[in-house]
């Protein structure tokens, strides 16, 4: 473990908490992709299925349980309980598009041909393009809320970190996994253009609009 | 390659 990898899975639970946060005080799921949360509950459960037979940490365990909760928890309240203020007339991108060339992918480009490690390796190409129907949503309503900024800001800055925490393990541990380096890049490029928006406008007290 | 047993990242 390392500071980029701790700073890096605690923005990655800030960010979930903020999301829940945001849900349950305004009671509404308005602004935010039901796809997006299905995908990241899709790759929470496709990678931690050796939650049960391959124990790592304490830290390791509780952290896949929080995350495997929270995701389900949040599509309780965007499907169930909040179902009504879901807005699925901006939510409306094709996610076989991403899920069916990742599946795809993850049986071509992987460490090793077995299911756990197919599953692993789809996990991690689908969490590198999640986001992308909540960046599409936002870009459709041209605005998203405070809240639902410093989500995605939390969001995107965790992977960031664990960039940082590849190139201390490949310096300090000879560690390298090319699958979760590359996956990792992409999906934080995909943010630069929210980051851009959020350090411009939100860090100077604005709401986050984008330009008409 | 990354076996299962260094999967230790989140």
């Amino acid at each position: 473990m390392n500071v980029f990898r701790l700073t890096g899975d605690i923005a990655h639970l800030l960010a979930i908490i903020l999301l829940l946060m945001k849900i349950w005080k305004t009671r509404s799921c308005a602004g935010v992709s039901g796809k997006s949360q299905m995908m990241f509950a899709l790759v929470f459960t496709t990678r931690y299925l050796d939650l049960i037979t391959n124990f790592i940490s304490l830290y390791n365990t509780t952290m896949k349980m929080i995350f495997i909760a929270s995701s389900y928890g949040t599509l309780y309240l965007m499907f169930l309980k909040f179902r009504a203020t879901y807005d699925s007339n901006h939510d409306t991108f094709r996610m076989e598009f991403l899920v069916v060339p990742v599946a795809g992918l993850s049986f071509l480009v992987n460490h090793d041909f077995s299911p756990l490690e197919i599953l692993w390796t789809f996990s991690i190409y689908l969490e590198s393009v999640a986001i992308l129907p909540q960046l599409f949503m936002i870009s459709k309503t041209g605005e998203a809320e405070t809240i639902t900024s410093h989500y995605l800001f939390a969001l995107g800055s965790y992977r960031a970190l664990y960039i940082l925490n590849w190139v201390y393990r490949f310096y300090f541990e000879g560690f390298f996994d090319l699958i979760a380096v590359v996956a990792g890049c992409v999906q934080t490029v995909l943010y630069c253009d929210f980051f851009y928006l959020y350090i411009t406008k939100v860090w100077k007290g604005k709401k986050l609009t984008l330009p008409a | 390659s990354s076996s299962q047993v260094d999967k230790d990242e989140l």
